[in-house]
C-alpha cells in the first residue's frame, strides 16, 4: 500500500 | 522493534508452539477450549490480510505465516485428527463464541480508525482478540484440574499481552510512536482478564500445589 503502512505489530 | 516487542512475540509464538506440540505428542486435546482455538484462527485471519499487499519486513511476514498456521493446524487436529478429537470435551466446551463475533464485529463498524474492509476487520480482530481467551477460561474453570500445559499455554498468553503493553508505553515514550487507544484499550481489557488467573497461578507456584480455579 501507499506509505507507511497502517499497522506494524502483529 | 524494541525488547518488549520481540520478548512479546517470542512469548505468544512459545505459547502456540508449547499448545501444537502438546496436541502433536501426546495426541490429546484435554482441556483445550476448541472454540478458543477458532476465535484465535479467526483473529489471526482478519488481521493478518495485509500480508500479500502490505510488506513490513521478513520478520513480521515470517511470524504472521507462523501463527496463521499454527492455529489453524490446531483447530484442525481438535475437529479432524482421528486420535486428538476422541479427547475433546465438547460437553464442557460450550461457550457461545457466536456472542463475542457478533459485538466486536458491530463495535467495529461503530469505532474504529479508517472505514475500509481491510481497517475494519483489522479493528474486528483487534476486539475479537482481546474476548476470544473466555471459552478456555470458563473451561479450565469448569474441568478444575489444569493439567501443566495449558495452565503454561494460559500464562504465557497473558505474559505476551502484559509485554506487548509494555511495548506501547515504550514506544511512546521513546518514538513518540501513539498506539491508537482502541488497540491501547483492547489490550488493555484482554491482559486484565488474565489478571485472576496469573493470580490463582503464582499461588499455586508459590505453594507448590496443583492449580485449581475457583468455580
Amino acid at each position: 500500500g501507499l506509505g507507511q503502512p497502517m499497522h506494524d505489530e502483529l | 522493534m524494541n525488547i518488549f516487542r520481540l520478548a512479546g512475540d517470542m512469548t505468544h509464538l512459545a505459547s502456540v508452539l508449547v499448545l501444537l506440540l502438546k496436541i502433536h505428542t501426546i495426541k490429546s486435546c484435554a482441556g483445550v477450549s476448541l472454540k478458543t482455538q477458532e476465535l484465535y484462527a479467526l483473529v489471526f485471519a482478519t488481521r493478518y490480510l495485509d500480508i500479500f499487499t502490505d510488506f513490513i519486513s521478513v520478520y513480521n511476514t515470517v511470524m504472521k505465516l507462523i501463527f496463521l498456521g499454527s492455529s489453524f493446524s490446531i483447530v484442525w487436529y481438535i475437529r479432524r485428527h482421528k486420535i486428538v478429537r476422541r479427547s475433546y470435551d465438547k460437553e464442557q466446551d460450550t461457550f457461545r463464541h457466536y456472542f463475542l463475533v457478533l459485538p466486536c464485529l458491530l463495535l467495529a463498524l461503530l469505532i474504529h480508525e479508517k472505514f475500509t474492509v481491510k481497517e475494519l476487520l483489522w479493528t474486528f480482530s483487534i476486539y475479537l482478540e482481546a474476548v476470544a481467551i473466555l471459552p478456555q477460561l470458563v473451561l479450565l474453570q469448569r474441568t478444575r484440574n489444569i493439567d501443566n500445559l495449558t495452565g503454561q499455554y494460559v500464562f504465557l498468553l497473558g505474559a505476551y499481552r502484559s509485554l506487548y503493553i509494555l511495548n506501547w508505553i515504550y514506544r511512546y515514550f521513546t518514538e513518540r510512536h501513539f498506539v491508537h487507544w482502541i488497540t491501547w484499550i483492547a489490550g488493555l481489557v484482554q491482559t486484565l482478564l488474565y489478571a485472576d488467573f496469573f493470580y490463582y497461578y503464582f499461588e499455586s507456584w508459590k505453594n507448590n500445589v496443583k492449580l485449581q480455579l475457583p468455580a
